[in-house]
Formats: structure tokens, sequence, C-alpha cells
């Protein structure tokens, strides 16, 4: 198994299909 | 070249002193020219090592913290590169561009391709109605040196993240440019989110190798630079070049070369203020290696299977803005399922120990990421959580002590583009540990 102990294991899926309108640009989403 | 050795430079950048008032020209080139020297001795050293190309980061040479106004002295116009320009032999050819003849004297003097991050401005007319009002559109700009110095890319990032210092371009830039190691591809930080033009130099450009500089906040437990870079030269099977700034305060570290198959070199630092240079020999063109992944079904494996049993204790919990559904790990070994929405998570794992002190849940999350709910995620992750409160699991945490002698983890993903992300204890990486199988599972090896 893995040697060391584990964080997290993910997965990180991104629909762009389903992204909002305003995704293509403009400024970021700082949070 | 079948292989070539890639550099990548994670920097501690000389930040300006703040102010609201713009510097001159001059000290302006001083502040970047500083920069630029501990640049040099990378780039010296780089080649020294055999490496065809070094990535340097974003904002590297000036740093962030800018009003339009305030970085205007340290811009200059950077011209299409089909002008053909080697700004190291003909400096005065587009005005007085210091930064850039300087950049290309690296490249020739040490023959190898140099990709910086400077800015760009752009006089515009009056009668362009979305001229700003100094006359100029400012860019957050990469430029490729080759090993003549002649300047063989530019690209404006198009995904700012806060940065009011700079405008967007009108439309994402598709930046290639061809080598005797491989065909390349830029973009900026923040742009790896989106489809434009991170996926599609990949997909429709067939680039080998995608370069990436960027300025990186790591936040824990999905979004730690190695963690999803590393994550995303797998899901995209491309090689990726990353340089971060070295910021430990601003939480930015973790600059690596990542190939297809694993991480090739990476370098995480909280504990130093010091940069750090990278090298790994790497693949001309990944896809015609022995190493190189099948595709994958992400959603093979989790939707053919009958589904664990859902547990009664599922819970909500945050990871950032987003509310997750979780489920707790409750046993030392066992299969779970949790879901949200049209996604559905299957956990298959057994702990070599658990330790009484931690707690681990599995979640799932299918919607609009964060405040601004722009970008469409859905993630399936086991973590650790913060403490043995589960009203804590989601929140960062840097350290475990639980191993585990299986897992497999799967989705039933909507989407084709997953990025796999194993992360242990203390930010390190795992490579050679696990694998993604063809039907969509993320299992440790052996």
């Amino acid at each position: 198994g893995m040697s060391e102990p584990i964080l997290t294991v993910s997965l990180f899926g991104r629909w762009y299909a389903k992204d909002a309108h305003s995704a293509s640009g403009g400024i970021g989403n700082l949070e | 070249l079948d292989t070539f050795i890639a550099a990548v430079y994670e920097h501690a950048v000389i930040l300006p002193e703040k102010t609201e008032t713009p510097v001159s020209q001059d000290n302006a080139l001083l502040l970047m020219n500083k920069n630029i020297d501990i640049l040099e001795k990378a780039i010296k050293q780089a080649a020294q090592q055999g490496a065809e190309i070094i990535v340097t980061p974003e904002d590297a040479l000036y740093g962030w913290s800018f009003t339009r106004e305030t970085i205007f002295p340290y811009l200059e116009d950077i011209p299409d590169p089909r002008v053909n320009w080697i700004p190291c032999q003909d400096p005065h050819k587009f005005g007085h561009t210091p930064v850039q003849v300087r950049l290309s004297c690296l490249a020739k003097d040490n023959s190898i391709y140099v990709l910086a991050n400077i800015g760009d401005k752009k006089p515009c007319k009056s009668n362009d109605p979305t001229c700003p009002s100094n006359g100029y559109y400012q860019y957050n700009t990469n430029v490729v040196y080759d090993k003549k110095g002649q300047l063989v890319a530019r690209y404006h990032k198009y995904h700012l993240y806060s940065e009011p210092q700079f405008d967007v371009p009108e439309k994402p830039e598709l930046v290639t440019f061809n080598t005797n190691f491989g065909k390349f591809g830029i973009f900026t930080c923040f742009d790896i989110l989106f489809h434009d033009p991170a996926v599609k130099l990949v997909k429709d450009f067939r680039v080998d190798t995608i370069l990436l500089p960027t300025a990186w906040m790591n936040v824990l437990p999905l979004l730690t630079a190695i963690e999803f870079h590393s994550a995303w030269a797998m899901g995209m099977r491309v090689n990726l070049l990353v340089a971060n700034t070295h910021h430990v305060r601003l939480n930015m570290t973790g600059s690596g070369i990542y190939a297809p198959h694993s991480p090739k070199a990476y370098h995480y630092d909280m504990d130093t203020e010091l940069g750090k240079i990278l090298f790994s020999k790497v693949d001309s063109h990944p896809r015609s290696s022995p190493d190189f992944p099948a595709a994958v079904n992400w959603a093979d494996y989790a939707t053919t299977i009958k589904p664990f049993p859902v547990q009664k204790g599922t819970f909500k919990g945050f990871i950032s803005r987003d509310a997750f559904n979780f489920t707790e790990l409750s046993a030392s070994a066992g299969d779970l399922t949790v879901c949200q929405k049209d996604l559905c998570c299957h956990l298959s794992y057994e702990m070599s120990r658990k330790e009484e002190n931690e707690v681990y849940a599995l979640g799932a999350f299918s919607g609009l990421h964060g405040r601004r709910g722009r970008e469409y995620w859905q993630v399936c992750t086991m973590l650790k959580c913060r403490t043995t409160d589960v009203t804590t699991c989601g929140q960062p945490v840097e350290t475990a002590l639980t191993r585990f002698n299986v897992f497999s983890l799967s989705g039933t993903f909507g989407t084709e583009y997953v990025f796999p992300e194993v992360l242990l204890t203390k930010i390190r990486l795992s490579p050679g540990k696990f694998e993604v199988l063809k039907d969509g599972r993320l299992v440790n090896k052996n």
C-alpha cells in the first residue's frame, strides 16, 4: 500500500460545458 | 530529440515598495534588473546542466499589488513574434525595451529557450470604445526566446485573478511554438482552470508540453499547486512545466516538472525564503512513449457497479464555500458511497491501522464552485478531517498519521476532464505509488 500517511485522495472534475457564461474571461474569482 | 532536459525556477521575487504613485521608469527597471540578476544565475545553471528550456514564474520581475497606474512604468511594448525579432541583436527596433533585450541576450548567450512573464502595453485610439483612459491596453504576458534570442512566442493571460492592473484580451489566445524537442503551448496560472486556452491547446493543437508560469496561492485540500498541477498533467496526458513564485506568507510555493504518468520533479517549501531550480529529463513526444497512459473512461466503473449502501450518517461540510456531502470512514476498512445531485462517489479502502485521533471522510460535490459560481466542478474526495469533529471535514490540514493498504476511488462523472489528486502528509506527492485504471478507478499500486 501507500508507504506514507494520506491527506487526500481526490478525483477533481471540471465540467466546462456547464460553466456559467461569465467564466469566459473577466476578473478572476478571488475568494 | 526523443528526450530533453527541462528546468523550472521557483523565484522569491524582490518586491517593490508599496506606493500609490507610480515610480519612474528608471526605478522600475532597477527593480526588474535585480530580479533578472537572480534569474540570470538560474538560466546559466540550467544551461550548464544541459537544459534545453527554462521556465520562470509569473510576476517574477516586479511582483503584484499594483494599480493600472503603478504598473505602467514596468511595461514594455512587446511585438508579435511574427516580426522575427532578436532583441539582443537589434535592441532599438521597437523603442525602449531594455527588459526584452536583456532576456533575449540571456537566451542567446546561454543557448537555451527562456520563458519569462512580463508586462505588455499596447496603445489604443480614443475612437476605440473599450480603450482604457490612459490610452493603453495592459497585459499580463509570457514571452519565449529561443536559443538565438529570437522572440518565438507571446501570450496574453486571459483569466485574470484579481489583477486590476491588467486588461483581459479580446479572445483567449492559442499560442504554440515548435522545437526539435517537441511542440509547446503556453498559458498562465489561473488559465489552467478553464477550457480555453488550456484544454484546447492539448486536445486540438496536440502540444507535447505545456509551460505554466504562475503565482499560485496554495489552498488545501484540493488546490495546492503541486497537487493540482501534477493531477492536471496526468488527466490531460501532457507534460507540464510549472514555475511558481516563492512567497511563504502568501502560501506561494510549489513548482514542478510533471509527465503524464508521474511527477518527475517537484518542490514545495514553506520553511525558507529561498528560490529553487529543478531539472528533469522529459519525453519530447510523450504520446509516443511506452509510459504514455491509456485513455480513461472516468465514469465506467462507477456507473456499472451496484452502489455501495449509502450510510445514514451523511452530513454536509464545506471545502472553501462549496457544500459537500460527506460520509465518515468509520471502520478501518469498507466500501462507501456518497452522492450529490448526479454525482455518486464510491470508495473501497483498507487502513493499515485506524488512528484513534484521526477521522477521514468521503465527500461529493457537483455544482458551480465558489462565491462567483462560474466554474462547474464535480469532485470526489477522501480526506482527513482537521480534527475528530466531523464539522471540520474539508478544512485545511497538513499532517496525517493514517496509512492505507488499499484505496479505490471512482465517481459517476458527467465530464471527461477529471484530474487525479493524491496528497501525502506534510504536502508531498507520491510518484509511482498510485494509478488510474482505464475504467476510471484511482487506486494505490501493489
